[in-house]
C-alpha cells in the first residue's frame, strides 16, 4: 500500500 | 465571558462523535467568527477543521477570544448527559480552568449544568493553504461510509480513482480484490441522493481504510459527503452542518516506496 505520509509535510505551521 | 447557546443540541453531540474516534485531545477556539477546532490525530497522518460559525447559535457572546483545551473523550461523556432535544449552553468564564455545559429540556422544566476541567494543551496549528482539486466527488455520506466498512473487510488501503464516468474504490488483501464504480448520477429525485463528479483531470490516490472509516462517523451530521482529490495533496473529506459550518478531514495520502 505505499510509505504512509504525515499531514505536517502538506500544510505549514501557521 | 464566554456563552454559547445551541438550540439544535444534538448537533455538538453529533460532533463530538464524529472527532472522538480520531483525536484524543484538542484546544476548542472561541471568537467573534465562531466556535472551531484544529487537530491531528496522535499519527499526524489526518487532522480535523471544525467550524460552527456564531450566526449559527440561538445566542453568541464571546468577549475575546478563547482557546480551551479538553479531553475529547470527557467532553462526549458529558454531552452524552444531554437530551437529543436539550438546547446546550456553553459557559466559560475568563481565566477560569473550567467549562460548564447546560442541558435545558425543550419544556424548560429540566435544566442540569456539567462542569468540566480545563487543560493545557501544546498543540501545533496547520496553515491550510486553498488548493485547486482535480477532481471533487459529492455523494451521499451513507453510502461513501458503507464503502468504506465493505472495502475495510477485503483490504488495508483504498485507491480512488476518479474519472469522466464516475469515481472508482479499490483494494486489495489477502483474501482477493474488489472494485466499487460509483458513476455520476444526477437525474435523482432528492439532490442529496445524487452523485455528482466535477473534474478538471483524472485522479488517483491512495489512502489508509482505517482514517477514512474514522471519518465516516460524521455521516450523521449531513447526507452527503463531498470529497476533494489532486496528485500529491491530501484529500478532503467534508461534511456539511447545515446552516453552521462543516467538519473536514484532510488525509494524507500514501506513496509509493
Amino acid at each position: 500500500g505505499g510509505k504512509q505520509s504525515i499531514i505536517t509535510n502538506f500544510f505549514k505551521k501557521a | 465571558m464566554l456563552e454559547l447557546r445551541l438550540v439544535q443540541g444534538s448537533l455538538l453531540k453529533k460532533v463530538l462523535e464524529a472527532i472522538k474516534e480520531l483525536v484524543t485531545d484538542a484546544n476548542f477556539d472561541c471568537s467573534a467568527t465562531g466556535f472551531s477546532l484544529q487537530a491531528m490525530d496522535s499519527s499526524h497522518v489526518a487532522l480535523v477543521a471544525l467550524l460552527l460559525r456564531s450566526e449559527g447559535f440561538e445566542h453568541y457572546r464571546c468577549d475575546r477570544n478563547l482557546s480551551m483545551g479538553m479531553n475529547l473523550g470527557n467532553v462526549s461523556k458529558m454531552l452524552r448527559c444531554a437530551g437529543s432535544d436539550d438546547i446546550i449552553t456553553i459557559k466559560a468564564d475568563d481565566g477560569s480552568d473550567t467549562v460548564t455545559f447546560m442541558f435545558e429540556s425543550p419544556n424548560q422544566d429540566k435544566i442540569a449544568d456539567f462542569e468540566m476541567k480545563l487543560m493545557d494543551i501544546d498543540s501545533e496549528h496547520l496553515g491550510i493553504p486553498d488548493a485547486e482539486y482535480q477532481a471533487i466527488v459529492r455523494m451521499p455520506s451513507g453510502e461513501f461510509a458503507r464503502i468504506c466498512k465493505d472495502l475495510s473487510s477485503i483490504g488495508d488501503t483504498v485507491i480512488i480513482s476518479v474519472t469522466k464516468e464516475g469515481v472508482k474504490f479499490s483494494t486489495a488483501g489477502d483474501i482477493g480484490t474488489a472494485n466499487i464504480v460509483c458513476r455520476q448520477n444526477k437525474t435523482v429525485d432528492k439532490p442529496e441522493e445524487a452523485t455528482v463528479i466535477e473534474m478538471q483531470e483524472p485522479v488517483s490516490l491512495t489512502f489508509a481504510l482505517r482514517y477514512l472509516n474514522s471519518f465516516t462517523k460524521a455521516t450523521p451530521l449531513s447526507e452527503t459527503v463531498s470529497i476533494s482529490l489532486s496528485s500529491d495533496l491530501p484529500v478532503v473529506v467534508e461534511y456539511k452542518i447545515a446552516d453552521m459550518g462543516y467538519v473536514r478531514y484532510y488525509l494524507a495520502p500514501k506513496i509509493e516506496e
